[in-house]
Parts: C-alpha cells; structure tokens; sequence
C-alpha cells in the first residue's frame, strides 16, 4: 500500500505557502 | 435585510468566491475588509474573533444571527443558491468534484509558480519549471473539457465555474483558447463584474517569461 | 440493486471517506482495487479510463448509468445520504467546512510528519518538527471543538466525521483526549468498523519519536 501512497499528489509545502500569503497580505496593509 | 459579514483582507481570491456567489444569490453581505471593521494580523488574532474563527484564517463568515462558518468552500456554498450549488444529485456532486478540483490540482503548482514571481518565496528555477508544466497538465484538462461547454457544470454558472474561476485569477493568461474564451465568459457575467472590477489579462504568460 | 464502481488503490483512506458514506446510505458498492477490476499504475493510465477520470486519480467512481465523478470529496458527499451532507443549509455548510478543513489543515502537514516514517519520502529532522508543531496547532483547535461536543456538527455522525476521521487515520495516537475520544467513538460505528476493520491505535506518537 505504500508504494501507492508514494505516487499521492500532495501539497506538503501548504503550511509554508499559507504562512508566506499571510506575511505578504499582512505587509500590504 | 440581515447583515452578514465576510471578514478578509482586500483582494482575496477566497473571499472572491463567496462574494460572488453573494452576488447570484441576493445574499446581502458588508465586506470587513479594511479598519475599523478589519485590519488583517491583528483582528484575526483577536481572543474574540479565535473565539469564534478558531485557525484565525480568512475569510470567515458571521451572520446576524452569530452563525459562524471558516474555509472558503463553505461559505461559498453557504452564501450560494440552489442554482449555483447544483439542482441534482448529479450536479451537485459535479459542482463539488470541481470545487475540490481547483483547490488540489490547480491552487498547488499555480502557488508554486506565481509566489516567487510576487517576491514572497524563494525563486527556484527548477520548480517553476516544474509548477509551469503541472499547471499546463491541469489547464489542457480543463480545456478538454471545456471543448464542449460553456460551464463547467450544465447549461449555467455554479459553484464550479466560481470557484474554478477565481482560482485562475492568480494566473496570467493562458494560452488555452477553450479556458481562455470560458474564462471571459465567467468574468463578463455582470455578477462577476460587480466583485472582480476589470480583470486585467495579462498578454503573455506570467511577467517572469521575459 | 445498481452495481456502482469505486476504482482505488488497496487502503488507499481518500476511497474510504466514500466506503463509510455508502455503509451509512445504503450505496451498494463495487470495490475495484486488484486486477483484473483494477490494478494501480495500469488500468489509471488506460485510454478508457482517461476518458471517464481525465486526471486519471483514484478514487474514481462510475454508476450503472454510466455518470462518472473523480475527487474523493464529491464521490463521498454523492454516495452520502442527506443525514450525512447535514439536513441544514448551516449543517450542510459545517460539514463542508470540516471537509475543507480535513484537506487544507491536516493533510499536509500529516503527511509531512508520516511519510517519511514510512518510508516514502526523505526525512529532514527541520522539516518533521515544523510539521509535528502544524498538526498539533490543528488538532488542539479540533479538540478544542471536540470538547463539548459527540460528533462534529449536530449530535450524529456527519460526512464532516467521516473526512476528519480518515484523514487522521494515518497519524498515530494524539495526545489530544476529545480528539482520541472522538476517534474512538467514529471508528466504533459499526459503519466505520466494516470498512476500516480494526485501526490500531499505536501506544504512542509516530514510531520515530522513539
């Protein structure tokens, strides 16, 4: 089974890119 | 009238989506976007708005009768009618499978690609290269499907062409005629004007292709 | 009874959200998870298949008419009946909510912290403690919900039950008691237990903290 789970598409990055969209929109106000 | 609130920051594609379907809906809702209804990092933070907003994230919807509702799916839904979330179970299901399509498939590589181009990731050439294809793979999908209609989902805008839609804001234009000619089509319908102003679609794909 | 297709991969937990939705509405179901129904890596990749599923993900579901859906959240909300979809507009908009919130606040960082004990992908010391301090931060804010509360929205089990449960399925034991509580409660259901069988809890947080 986890050879299968290797071959998920996910976006592990997700917290990362949440947090550099805060910063950003927090700095345009 | 009941006042509904939709807390976010200016520009929000998320928020977008739910604006819109505001717009389709008649659901009147005031925009707490900026102070002193709003200002994003501190509001947000506030033990009264965790209190009722737990992850602190925008949007986030009250109703006046103190509903609350987090993510933007669901306030989108929420805010939407029947027509948009999809009259059967068929659609429905559709509107959902395309709601969820823009958020998994289209969202990721978009980000990947256009974060570093807005200064708020770190440039790396090889992912952009990477993201750039993957959007392409998701787009011709989207295309393919297109090819055929005129939404995504029956014979009207719903949810999906909303959601699906406002997802692609973040992209450029995209050399995807079908996406491209539906795209406009979304974003002339008046209700989509009233939330989205002019969009303006870049000539070529995104600015860092120079 | 109509025969109705979910294409996956064995234990794959995005085809188990639509699995326990079909236990509780009375869907009957055909599994294809082994060849010859369907083998993972071929039949995905087949021109027919690409024609129904153009993303050629799993799971995948067609009905005897023919109607086909991918992405796990709309099959499983399809094959739910409306107890689970929430009976509500604001049931209905809280399960989306907590359905969206399985996706975008446990997943990614679960299957940063999980994957690399089990093998499939490469383990950073930095990158599993930044994912061990996201999945405490969301499951605090789940048992914090959990704390006054049987089952996510309304007193019965919704799809919003159904999604969170199996997107933790891949974590281990949480120290988070509502959380443990709840699990216990959800995977218990008889509904739950035809599908899952028996989850074992591990005695302690991912193997690797040893």
């Amino acid at each position: 089974g986890t050879e299968c789970l290797a071959l998920e598409r996910i976006w592990f990055e997700k917290p990362r890119y949440d947090e550099a969209e805060r910063r950003f929109y927090e700095q345009m106000n | 009238l009941s006042l509904q609130t939709l807390y976010t920051y200016p520009e929000n594609w998320r928020a977008f989506k739910a604006q819109i379907a505001a717009q389709y809906s008649g659901a009147r809702l005031k925009i707490a976007s900026a102070p002193p209804a709003f200002s994003f990092g501190q509001t947000n933070r506030s033990p009264a708005f965790l209190s009722n907003f737990p992850l602190g994230k925008v949007p986030a919807y009250q109703g006046d009768d103190g509903f609350c509702l987090f993510e933007s799916n669901a306030i989108a839904h929420y805010l939407s009618n029947d027509v948009l979330r999809g009259s059967t179970p068929q659609a429905s299901a559709q509107v959902l499978q395309w709601v969820s399509f823009a958020d998994s498939e289209i969202i990721p590589p978009a980000s990947a690609w256009v974060f570093p181009t807005l200064g708020i990731m770190q440039f790396n050439k090889q992912a952009t290269e990477q993201a750039k294809e993957e959007v392409k793979r998701v787009l011709s999908i989207l295309n393919q499907h297109l090819n055929t209609r005129t939404f995504l989902v029956g014979e009207r805008v719903s949810l999906a062409d909303i959601s699906v839609s406002c997802s692609l804001l973040w992209l450029f234009k995209q050399p995807y005629p079908n996406v491209t000619r539906w795209f406009l089509t979304c974003i002339n319908q008046p209700q989509f004007k009233t939330v989205l102003g002019e969009v303006q679609l870049c000539e070529k794909m995104a600015q860092f292709d120079a």
